[in-house]
């Protein structure tokens, strides 16, 4: 049982978590040897009572790791729609950009999480936003034979 | 219960193995 939070909040232990951010609450956005923090292992684990309580306890989801990675790109790559809206409610940069080449638009549509797509549409996210490879979400779509998510983003472009 | 470890998270490679655009 000593486990790191970030293992923890991987697990989706709250009560654990809870205890060591009540011994030590700087805990809370501790980063990792990479700059993760215990809400980026929540979100890219798809816990969603944890996200959900580590945000209440006042974790800052706007916290980038290493390379830019943040929350929100780790549970649009997972696919956790519910994790996505959870930190949507929060003010954080629905088009932030990271070193691994992309944004939380791309990532969802790259897992073909057509639920994260429309959440992330919703908040704004730019859908000319392209990967450093040069492919836009709809250009992504198109390659991976994504028809339902490339019919997606099509239907959004119509409705600007 | 003895819990496993996680890896640490990552970020995919969006374009791995498409063809450059």
């Amino acid at each position: 049982d000593n486990l790191s939070i970030h293992q923890l909040a991987a697990h989706g232990d709250i009560a654990q978590v809870k205890m060591h951010i009540t011994c030590d609450n700087s805990l809370l956005n501790s980063q990792d040897e990479r700059g993760f923090t215990p809400l980026m292992w929540a979100a890219a684990f798809g816990e969603i009572e944890m996200a959900q309580f580590l945000l209440e306890k006042g974790a800052d989801p706007k916290t980038f790791a290493r390379e830019r990675e943040c929350a929100l790109s780790l549970a649009s790559a997972g696919g956790f729609t519910d994790i996505v809206n959870i930190i949507l409610k929060h003010e954080v940069d629905v088009n932030s950009y990271d070193w691994n080449g992309g944004t939380p638009l791309l990532y969802a549509v790259r897992g073909n999480h057509t639920k994260c797509v429309e959440a992330l549409l919703r908040h704004g996210a730019d859908i000319t936003f392209e990967a450093d490879s040069g492919y836009s979400p709809i250009a992504l779509a198109v390659a991976l034979g994504y028809r339902k998510m490339q019919k997606l983003l099509e239907d959004h472009i119509l409705n600007l | 219960s003895q819990l496993s470890l996680y890896t640490s998270p990552s970020l995919p490679n969006i374009t791995l193995g498409l063809p450059a655009s």
